[in-house]
Order: structure tokens, then sequence, then C-alpha cells
């Protein structure tokens, strides 16, 4: 859609006239309120527009046969570039030691079936992975992460306590004990708002030392998603971010944002509910539709 | 007193994106701006202190506030939907308690989710919690049905409210909201002459996917009201406002927390304050 007001912002320039200040503008416009509509951060936008516009002052829009279209292309490549990373699968360390990888995020975002997601996965790639239900706030969540490890045939590392730090440890231990190579921390749902919370999950990742600490976001979080991930990111230290719910309707400029504040790559999307449904992240899908 | 002149652009350009970062969304948030302008250039604005109260006047105009009291006389079943994890059994828990609370008016919870890991369990600690009966089958089974017996159990025993909760479930995905128009129909048929009320909850942190969420569950079932969780977040919420102003929804109530008082009814004035900062 977006590559059609472009054609009509351009539609009447020919190979030979040139581009005015104006139709650049409008075009401008138009991406910011696509992006907008999207869910990508107010400020998130300013500063791609900023980059983009002069890109787009350039010669190759000026001297295009289809100007609409080569903006078009300038704004996605330039989306596909913020968005890409090389680092985007998981970090681990070799299969005779341990790699520890903690997840974390707001209330409902999708953690407890992202670990199972990951820990199947994981499974399937020949490593030895045990899960570890560290969420001890919320209401059956233990249960949960033992029904879905039941389902993706990991164990679960869960005890009667309400101490979560004190579980992690003993999961390691118990880890190490049992050689399991790899230590899926699923944690509970949290505010950055929340002192004692976050005080909580710094804890958690201190004591076990996580080569991947993922930030798991629904897809569908609007402006407030840039506020939530530096929280996170400064007090804790995001390693990579998960964007779960993906097979919504939203457009998915969380992702954009989340990118562009925490400088760390987009690992996954999670687009079902089902143990299988966890694919990587591919920058050019998002880009498409984000630009809808 | 001041002139089109004093009321800069930097001005228009503040309000534009307070309202954008507040998740208005831009369509909202240009074309209350554009209003404003109009207004400015017909003069009926004469000083800043008639700005922000012509801004608050807009924005509560677009706002739909409403209540709902069980009729204390009638069986009244109460449908929770919306998507994946937005805090649909968590609210329900609170709505229980709310009506405990307000009018000493006992639920029955009926655990309609009968597909994600824990969803029975989660509820079952709900209802021990609040001393509420829970009706469940296993998991797995049909959630119509349960919601069946639900009526009909509730029916016998002279029980006046009943909650439902249902699975999570994308707006886009056919298949489930085919199994919500269902669940829908069966309420529907066997509480003809009871009250029926479906609330979307909806999370605060969400974006503009919101008014997708409200709008295609509104057409597949049709909605009496919104409830907004996770107000508590460092979201403002503002997605409440195109929701209820281009499909005249209700919103009801905010949940503020996770625990059974984190939950207010929504107040029209206290929500302005807090998004106009
Ligand atoms: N459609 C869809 N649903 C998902 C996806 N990931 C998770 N869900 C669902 O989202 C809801 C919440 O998922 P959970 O895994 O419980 O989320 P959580 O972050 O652990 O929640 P808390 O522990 O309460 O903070 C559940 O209904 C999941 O089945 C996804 O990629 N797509
Ligand atoms: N901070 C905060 N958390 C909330 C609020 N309401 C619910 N939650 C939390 O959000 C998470 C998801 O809540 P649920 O009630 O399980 O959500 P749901 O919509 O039933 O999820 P599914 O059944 O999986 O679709 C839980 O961790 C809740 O404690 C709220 O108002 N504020
Ligand atoms: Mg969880
Ligand atoms: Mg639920």
């Amino acid at each position: 859609r977006i590559s059609q007001k472009f054609t009509d912002i351009f539609r009447n320039i020919s190979g030979k006239s040139t581009i005015s200040e104006k139709n650049i503008r409008e075009a401008v416009d138009e991406i910011k309120i696509t992006l907008l509509e999207a869910d990508v951060n107010l400020r998130v936008v300013r500063r791609f527009i900023n980059r983009t516009i002069e890109e787009a002052s350039g010669e190759k829009v000026l001297k295009a046969v289809d100007p609409g279209q080569q903006f078009v292309k300038i704004v996605y490549d330039r989306l596909v570039a913020l968005l890409g990373d090389e680092r985007k699968d998981l970090n681990l360390k070799g299969p005779d030691t341990h790699s520890v990888i903690l997840l974390m995020g707001l209330q409902g975002s999708g953690k407890t079936t992202t670990s199972a997601k990951l820990a199947l996965k994981l499974k399937k790639e020949g490593r030895r992975p045990i899960l570890v239900a560290a969420d001890l706030v919320r209401p059956a969540a233990v249960k949960q992460l033992q029904i879905l490890g039941e389902q993706v045939g990991v164990e679960v590392y869960s005890e009667e306590s309400k101490d979560a730090v004190r579980v992690v440890k003993n999961a390691l231990a118990y880890s190490k004990k049992k050689s399991f190579n790899t230590i899926i921390i699923d944690t509970a749902g949290r505010l950055h708002l929340d002192d004692a919370m976050m005080k909580e999950i710094k804890k958690i990742s201190d004591i076990s030392k996580p080569v991947e600490t993922l930030f798991i976001a629904d897809a569908m979080t609007g402006q407030s998603a840039v506020t939530i991930a530096k929280e996170f990111h400064e007090r804790i230290g995001i390693s990579g971010v998960i964007l779960s719910k993906f097979d919504s309707d939203a457009r998915g400029g969380a992702a954009i944002s989340l990118k562009s504040v925490t400088g760390q790559p987009l690992k996954f999307i999670g687009v079902g509910e089902k143990m299988e449904d966890l694919e990587p992240f591919y920058p050019e899908r998002i880009a498409s539709r984000i630009l809808g | 007193l001041f002139t089109t002149e004093k009321i800069s652009d930097h001005f228009f350009e503040d309000l534009e994106d307070m309202l954008i970062e507040s998740d208005l969304g831009a369509k909202t948030s240009l074309e209350l701006v554009e209003k404003l302008r109009k207004e400015i250039k017909r003069n009926t604005i004469v000083n800043e202190k008639e700005f922000i109260k012509t801004v608050r006047d807009y924005l509560s105009e677009y706002l739909i506030v409403d209540d709902f009291k069980p009729d204390e006389n009638k069986l009244n079943i109460i449908m929770i939907l919306g998507v994946n994890g937005v805090g649909k059994t968590t609210t329900i828990a609170k709505l229980a308690s709310y009506y405990k609370k307000e009018f000493n008016m006992t639920s029955v919870l009926s655990a309609g989710d009968t597909f994600r890991a824990a969803a029975i369990d989660q509820l079952i600690y709900h209802g021990d919690k609040l001393n509420m009966r829970v009706v469940h089958q296993q998991q797995g089974s049909d959630p119509g049905s349960v919601i069946f017996d639900s009526i009909d159990s509730a029916f016998s025993r002279g029980e006046k409210i009943i909650i439902a909760d249902t699975a999570g479930r994308m707006h886009n995905r056919d298949n489930l909201v085919k199994e919500l128009k269902k669940i829908n129909k069966i309420i529907s048929n066997k509480v003809s002459d009871g009250i029926y009320k479906k609330f979307l909850v909806i999370d605060a942190t969400t974006g503009q996917n919101g008014i997708r969420q409200a709008e295609s569950f509104n057409e597949a079932v049709g909605l009496d009201g919104i409830i907004m969780a996770k107000y508590d977040s460092a979201s403002k919420g503002g997605i409440i406002i195109p929701i209820c102003r281009d499909l005249k929804i209700p919103v009801l109530f905010l949940g503020t927390g996770e625990g059974y008082d984190d939950f207010i009814k929504f107040d029209r004035e206290n929500f302005l304050n807090y998004l106009l900062g």
C-alpha cells in the first residue's frame, strides 16, 4: 500500500523533470504515518526519517524512471539494514560445558511458552536442555511449565519455594550434576517499574551468568516498547530479543524500536502457541510487514 | 491572551507527539491537532488554559465510559475474551472479587479455557482464594460444553453471576474466532431471559493492533465493554481512545496490577489527567 502512495505522490514526475522538495516531504510524511501506525516508536521514526531524507534527496531517486518505487526501495532497504544482525543465532558455548539462557519480559509476553519452544529446538539440535521454573509468583506457572516440558520431552527443574534466586541456584547445581548443557530459565513477568522484581532478576542473572539474556516482547506492543526495553537493557542487559505472537496481524513496529534502543539482535519470532511455532528472525519479512 | 502567532507550531507538535507516544495513533492525534488549529483560527480559544481544556474536552468526548452492575434477580453471565496473555483470567478473578466487595454477590467461575497448559489450574487457584466455585472439566474438553454445564449448574443452584473464561485467541485466526462464535451462540440460546455481557480485555501496552482486536471481536460476537489490564505499566493506555471513538464500545474497568484489589472503575478525569501529564 505504501508503494502505491509513493507512486501517487511522484505520479506527475517524468524522467526529465526534477522531484520537488514538496514531493519528498509528502513522501516522507507518508512513511512517518505508516511507521507510526505500525507501532514504531516516535523518536525512532524521527531518527529513521532524518537519515532517509538524505538518501531520498540523492541522485538515485531524482534521476529514477519511477521515483516512487525507488523511494520505497530506499525505505525498505534501510529498515532491513536497521533490523538485520549477523548475531541472530543463539550464542551458546560448546556442548561439554554449561550455557544458561535467561528469559525475561513483561507479564503475559510469552516467556513460558517461548522457553519450552527454545528447549524443543535445542533438543532437536542435539543439545541437552533443562527448563528451570523460576516463576514462583503467578498461579500455576510451575505447572504450566511442567506440562509444556512434558510435551517437548525436556526435564523441568522446580521446587516448592517462594525464593526464585534459591531455586535458580539449586537448579544450576542440579544441572551440573546431571550434565545438562543448556539451562533455560523461565522467570515471572515483571514491570521495569517494580524495583523488587528488577532486583530479583538482576540477582538471578548475577548468579547464573547467562550467555543469552533474552527479552521476550509481544509483537503488538505500542510506543512504550522503547521505554521498557531501555530499562531492562540498562539494568539487566539484554543480549537478544524474541518477538512473540507474530502470528497476530500486528505490524510489529516494536521490533524496530527494540532493536534500535538495545542495539541487540532480534533472534526469533513466535508464530503460534504450539511448541514448533518458533522461527528465526528474518529482517526482510519484518520490514515488509511493517511497511504494510 | 494569545493569538495564532503566539501558539507556535512547536506547541502543536509537542501535543501531537504526546498523543502519539500515548498510543492514540497517528491518525487520531493528527485529527485532534487539526481540529485545534481550526479552533485557534476561529479565535474561539483565547488563552492557554482554554487550549488545554479544549484538548481535554475533545478527548473526553471520544471516551465512552460505562458501568455494569449485575441484576440480582436474574442470571448474569459475563464472557471474558481477548487475545493471548492480555490478562483475561486474572481480570476474571478481580471482577469476581469486585462484585463480592461492592454488591456482596458471589460469582461462579467457568473454566472455559480448556486449551492452554494449566489454564484450568490457574482459575481453580483463584476460585480457592476467593472462595468461589469453579466449574471445570478436563483439559482438552469442549469449551462450549463447560460453559453449558456452568449455566445449568448455576441456574439449578440459584447462583446469580457466572464469569466465563475463554482461551486467548488471535482475532485473525478463523478457526478460533469460529469457536468463539459457537460459544457465544450456546450462551445466547441458553440465557434468553438472563443478562449476557461480553467484555473484551486488552493490554494497556498494546499499540494500534488494539483497534483491530476490538473491531474483529466486535464483528464476530458483539462487545458490551472493554477492560484494559496492565494500566500500571509504563503505557498511558491511549489506545482506548480510538477504540471508544471509532467503535462506540464503552470502557468499564482498568487493571492496575496483579492483585485482586488492583482493579478500578474507569474514571474519565483521572485517565485524562494522567494522559495529559
Ligand atoms: N498466538 C500466539 N500465542 C502465543 C505465542 N507465544 C505465547 N503465546 C500465548 O500467549 C499467552 C501467554 O503466554 P505465556 O507463555 O504464559 O506468557 P508469559 O510471559 O510466560 O506470562 P507471565 O508468566 O504471566 O508473565 C499464552 O496463551 C500463550 O499460549 C505466539 O507466538 N503466538
Ligand atoms: N502488572 C499487571 N499484570 C497483570 C495485570 N493483569 C494481568 N496481569 C498479569 O499478566 C499475566 C497474564 O495474565 P492472564 O490472566 O494469565 O492473561 P490471559 O489473558 O488469561 O492469558 P491467556 O489465557 O494465556 O491468553 C499474568 O502474569 C498476570 O499476573 C495487570 O493489570 N497488571
Ligand atoms: Mg510465564
Ligand atoms: Mg487465561
